[in-house]
């Protein structure tokens, strides 16, 4: 009867020096709260799907992490989300990629491994399913935020300047770029 | 890019990823987070994993399920399974990132090759820890 649950916010050139002490409290409260929302549904009974998305979701909504709202921009300017969730009891699994309107990504992963005969679905199909099985779907400014399009504006500068192609944004360019040149 | 994984009062695992992908990213390129195997694997029998970090090289190692299927396979520990893949599988490919794990006794490996790694967990008695760096 013994429950336990482990969250990550993304990993990269996250520095000491860079980062400030608000900035890291914020972090490590938004953790918290990740932490205690999936528990509180693990001891109170519930399944460890259950937990993984509603932890998920507190992160999907919080402007911190790379994902939901405060997810990083793409080269035209407009934020594009994935997600998946696995089931270990059954190897049932949900995926959806290159969606930018569903609220929730996780949320629709996990309709799709619920509820569909697919495992993946990505794009227009995917917002499709998400609309005609009552997920909510929000304009894609819903997931803009002034720190991640400075991060792009800041890579596409230094791409003029032939610097850099699509990088992986660190959790937090105040950290640094976590830059890999893909 | 955030991920979860748990261990629930049936003993049942699951894992889950949500992520923006990459910065200036172009020509619908897509990463580890939604492909199963690669940043999100799940299986009773081994562990929950949920992947972060360059995304081309947990696709190519299919490294989330790598930890799953080393300890199905060869019986190490969670901790030595989840260590070899991003100490020794991904590193020697020369890409970066972390992972976080599960098995179902509810021992937890939360490995990282970069700077830092926004991490923490609640564990089977219920003590709460949040790391970074």
């Amino acid at each position: 009867g013994k429950v336990a649950i482990v969250v990550h916010g993304g990993a990269g050139t996250i520095l000491r020096e860079n980062m400030s002490a608000e900035r890291e409290e914020a972090y490590r409260t938004a953790l918290e709260h990740a932490l205690r929302t999936g528990h509180a549904i693990l001891t109170a009974g519930g399944s460890s799907v259950d937990a993984v998305v509603t932890a998920i979701q507190t992160m999907e909504e919080s402007p911190l992490f790379n994902a939901g709202v405060g997810a990083v921009f793409t080269n035209k300017g407009t934020v594009e989300l994935d997600a998946s969730i696995m089931d270990g009891h059954d190897l049932r699994a949900g995926a959806v990629a290159a969606v930018s309107t569903v609220k929730s990504p996780i949320e629709l992963a996990r309709v799709i491994m619920d509820q569909s005969v697919h495992v993946m679905m990505v794009g227009e199909g995917a917002e499709q399913y998400a609309q005609t099985h009552g997920l909510e779907l929000v304009d894609n400014s819903h997931f803009h935020t002034e720190r991640r399009l400075l991060q792009l504006k800041r890579a596409q500068e230094r791409e003029g300047a032939g610097e850099v192609g699509a990088v992986i944004g660190s959790e937090d360019p105040v950290e640094g770029l976590d830059e890999k040149f893909g | 890019t955030v991920g979860v994984v748990a261990l629930d009062m049936d003993g049942d695992l699951a894992a889950g990823t949500s992520t923006g992908g990459m910065t200036n990213k172009r020509f619908g390129r897509v990463g580890d987070s939604p492909i199963i195997g690669a940043g999100t694997y799940a299986d009773n029998e081994s562990c929950a994993v949920s992947a972060t970090g360059h995304g081309e090289y947990f696709i190519r190692g299919t490294l989330a399920h790598d930890v799953c299927a080393i300890m199905r396979y060869t019986g190490l520990t969670l901790v030595e399974s989840a260590n070899a893949v991003i100490h020794g599988r991904l590193t020697e490919m020369g890409g970066t990132g972390g992972v976080i794990s599960m098995d179902r006794d509810g021992n937890i490996a939360m490995p990282f090759n970069t700077a830092g790694m926004y991490r923490g967990f609640i564990d089977v008695n219920g003590a709460l820890s949040i790391s970074i760096y």
